[in-house]
């Protein structure tokens, strides 16, 4: 595992923040961009998949009211392939839609799914040698939250309701400064100690967070970031020259 | 409304400075008073809460004023995550199949 990654360097790998709105589609959104990523990375083509597809081709058929990483990425597989967001826009309403799936190309695929262990070096590993990984954590801070490095306990942030289904794209440690910055100058623990995060990037437009990204403590399961570590995979296995993380 | 204004706590003037920036910031109306009202309260617990979360919290996170800032946290919840789900159930029994979409006719 090296000392940090940070997927967003790699050129291509860095879409737009998506912006949810009042859909619950978080899941949607995750396991798009999880495709998007691994497609840039694996045959470095930039695609930028259909959500809408997800949704209204969704086993369930109601998207805009929650669901989860696995249904996501069981309709990819059952459409063979998702059409780009540009044939097929996301329009985010509650209201029902018929699944169009069939009326467009595709432009991406993937070859099945897999769930990572619950285990915080597991998936540093994975995520450096991979790509970035969808995660399901527990929102509850992320209402207020502005920026820097989210340390909760399970106390304050319980690890064990998740509710949000996020891309994990990164991971590195902070500097002296920032936690200076942060806390005025006042820290409270080890002032010199370096934090280790995670990045994640939220789908809740570029004006939340830091320009739609957050991060959390890697090492102590905030908010219970191990519980569903769900990613896709694009290409055979054992068939893949190995990757490496910027 | 400036008479009125006078004889309130300076704290909650402040207040409504902040929240009147909130507003102008993230372009939110509201329907009529009482509703107003009701969002300026949220918004108070919402800042106290932040406040707090930022007195706990372990690492350097920041927090504070956010788009969020005038929702309660169910709302925020049943608006922004991936659903509702109850502790102990297993998120696939969670699922509610159709019942309650709205369909246009």
């Amino acid at each position: 595992v090296p000392p940090s990654c940070d997927w967003r360097k790699l050129k291509g790998v860095k879409s737009p923040i998506k912006q949810q709105g009042n859909c619950n589609c978080c899941w949607a959104m995750a396991a798009a961009g999880n495709i998007e990523a691994l497609w840039c990375i694996r045959y470095n083509r930039s695609v930028q998949v259909s959500v809408q597809e997800l949704l209204d081709c969704n086993r369930c058929g109601d998207g805009c009211k929650g669901g989860f990483v696995w249904d996501a990425f069981i309709t990819v597989l059952n459409n063979s392939g998702l059409a780009s967001e540009k044939d097929y826009p996301f329009r985010g309403s509650l209201k029902r839609h018929k699944c169009l799936a069939n009326n467009y190309k595709k432009v991406a695929w993937i070859q099945d799914f897999i769930m990572l262990q619950n285990n915080e070096q597991t998936i540093a590993q994975y995520l450096a040698t991979h790509g970035p990984i969808t995660v399901t954590i527990n929102m509850k801070l992320l209402q207020q939250y502005k920026k820097g490095v989210i340390k909760a306990t399970p106390a304050t942030c319980d690890p064990y309701l998740v509710n949000h289904s996020v891309l994990l794209v990164g991971f590195g440690k902070t500097n002296s400064t920032e936690r200076r910055r942060a806390k005025g100058g006042h820290s409270r623990l080890h002032p010199h100690r370096p934090i280790p995060y995670w990045i994640l990037k939220n789908s809740w437009g570029a004006e939340w967070g830091e320009e739609g990204y957050f991060r959390l403590h890697r090492g102590s399961n905030t908010c219970g970031i191990t519980k569903f570590p769900l990613t896709a995979r694009v290409d055979l296995q054992g068939k893949k020259a190995p990757v490496s993380c910027p | 409304d400036s008479l009125w204004e006078k004889d309130l706590d300076p704290d909650l003037l402040k207040l409504k400075q902040v929240f009147e920036l909130f507003r102008a910031q993230y372009d939110r109306s509201y329907s009529n008073p009482k509703e107003y009202a009701r969002r300026l309260e949220i918004f108070a617990h919402n800042l106290a809460q932040a406040r707090k979360m930022e007195a706990e919290d372990l690492g350097t996170a920041e927090f504070g004023m956010t788009p969020f800032s005038d929702l309660t946290e169910e709302e925020f919840e049943q608006l922004h995550g991936h659903q509702k789900i109850t502790p102990g159930e297993t998120p696939g029994v969670g699922i509610k199949v159709g019942s309650e979409v709205m369909v246009e006719s």
